[in-house]
């Protein structure tokens, strides 16, 4: 479940 | 989110708001590096522009929401209000250096070639080497305040406390990003050797 662009890290 | 997570974004709030109070304080900027300010500004901004397409959490969106604002409000402290106090001669490096190769390096490695993807990688291959004209400055003056020492501790561990998050969503939620884990271990290292003096520093120089 790697996902391209959700970054939801700061 | 995680314990690691959460106290690495507190430690990276905790850096943020002592160079803000210390620059308010004491009504001068003497020992901090306009240059690295100016290129976690640029940070800041190449990746938090997803604030407008997406949507992650409230506290996702607040953070990012102070984080640009305390680090365009830094900057507005030492270029424009409290800029006779900052320190020219003695913040010499040459940022260039760092932001053509990151410019580049985004464009070869990153996750997708789409606008807002290749700013986001930039900004995390910036962050990694953002700090190093700051480091250059302590080095080449050969002192810091302890409170610029504290907050160089407080951004440093924040990278580091992200690896052992990045760790720890590894083996819990099988969750990985090779860009941000080897810019973030990249980032750290850049610190260890300030790491060091602050710590035996603290410990046995007082």
């Amino acid at each position: 479940n790697f996902t391209l662009t959700s970054h939801d890290e700061l | 989110m995680n314990v690691f997570r959460l106290l690495g974004d507190i430690s990276h709030l905790l850096a943020i708001i002592i160079l803000l109070l210390k620059i308010w304080k004491t009504r001068s900027c003497a020992g901090i590096s306009g240059r690295s300010q100016v290129l976690f500004a640029v940070v800041y901004t190449a990746r938090y522009l997803d604030l407008f397409t997406s949507y992650i959490s409230a506290y996702n969106s607040i953070m990012k929401l102070v984080f640009l604002a305390a680090s365009y409000g830094t900057i507005y402290l030492m270029f424009i209000k409290f800029k006779a106090s900052y320190d020219h001669n003695h913040d010499t490096f040459r940022i260039e250096f760092l932001i053509l190769p990151c410019v580049l390096l985004s464009l070869l490695i990153n996750h997708e070639f789409s606008p807002l993807e290749i700013l986001w990688t930039f900004s995390i291959y910036l962050e990694s080497v953002a700090i190093l004209p700051q480091l250059f400055m302590v080095s080449k003056t050969g002192e810091a305040e302890s409170i610029t020492s504290h907050y160089l501790f407080a951004l440093g561990s924040y990278r580091a406390l992200y690896i052992l998050n990045w760790i720890y969503r590894y083996y819990a939620e099988s969750h990985y990003d090779v860009i941000a884990i080897v810019a973030g271990i990249v980032q750290t290292v850049l610190y260890c050797d300030f790491f060091y003096l602050y710590i035996t520093k603290g410990i046995y120089g007082q």
